[in-house]
């Protein structure tokens, strides 16, 4: 069976912001490792690919592999009952029909208990090679995600370039064009704040800013988001939690 | 206009 504690019901609720708006119904494959998810979009664009970690459970215990086939608005319905900082436990029998959850506060007055019920889910997995990136890119996650709604105004796709003059977003729509260019600049004292530019390679692709803004609904998972990028491979973008992550995977656009 | 690609055409199905 799983029981799976978590001191803040603020991080399952965050990540299940994340990526309900990319995936509907997915599994949450539980095992001695943690929590993981692996889903594609309908349209096989973007791929999401979620780790929460034994580490960052206040108790976690999982005897066998347990996939737990999920509906993510239903979830979020379930989840709205948790306040942030209420301790949120996960229990499942092995073969399990429902997902129990219960949120307790902090002050250990209040009990609540939900059962949502689970659905089997065939769900395709992709195996994801270990890639040396050509460029990675680690900057403020608000910054990356302003960038990609100022441009998603102007166009669909945004053009992006990393060279040794720095990283590019460029695009251009029927009202004009627009480009912002970001250069390394670590920040000492707060590097959560600062810009760094690993460069193996120039690399130059094409994105769909529909995905990239969706993608940005993360970032209240972490103050940093860490872009890789090669050419002719799809592009990774990583929010980095305490004890896990959720990566993003979108295919580039091609042939412009 | 460039054309979206699909992530198959990169990574295999397991």
């Amino acid at each position: 069976m799983l029981e799976a504690r978590l001191e803040q019901s603020s991080v399952l609720k965050k990540v299940v912001d994340a990526i309900k708006d990319l995936v509907q119904d997915c599994n949450f494959d539980c095992n001695d490792s943690g929590i993981q998810l692996q889903a594609m979009d309908n349209s096989h664009v973007a791929l999401v690919a979620m780790h929460l970690k034994t580490e960052g459970f206040a108790l976690y215990r999982c005897d066998r592999n347990i996939a737990l086939g999920i509906n993510l608005v239903s979830l979020q319905k379930v989840l709205r009952a948790a306040q942030n900082e209420d301790v949120m436990t996960l229990k499942a029998e092995d073969s399990p029909d429902a997902l129990s959850l219960v949120f307790e506060n902090s002050e250990n007055d209040r009990i609540s208990e939900y059962d949502l019920k689970l659905m089997d889910i065939d769900q395709e997995h992709l195996g994801i090679p270990e890639t040396e990136y050509g460029a990675t890119v680690k900057m403020p996650s608000a910054e990356f995600q302003r960038i990609c709604r100022d441009l998603s105004l102007l166009s669909e796709s945004v053009a992006i370039e990393a060279t040794k003059e720095g990283i590019k977003f460029s695009c251009t729509g029927d009202i004009g064009k627009g480009a912002v260019t970001l250069r390394q600049n670590p920040n000492v004292e707060k590097p959560e704040l600062g810009t760094t530019i690993e460069l193996q390679e120039p690399v130059a692709l094409t994105f769909s800013l529909k995905y990239l803004v969706n993608f940005c609904k993360a970032s209240g998972l972490s103050n940093t988001v860490t872009i890789s990028l090669s050419n002719e491979v799809p592009l990774l973008i990583e929010y980095e939690m305490e004890h896990g992550y959720v990566r993003f995977y979108l295919a580039p656009k091609i042939g412009d | 206009t460039p054309i979206q690609n699909d992530l198959s055409e990169y990574y295999a199905l397991l």
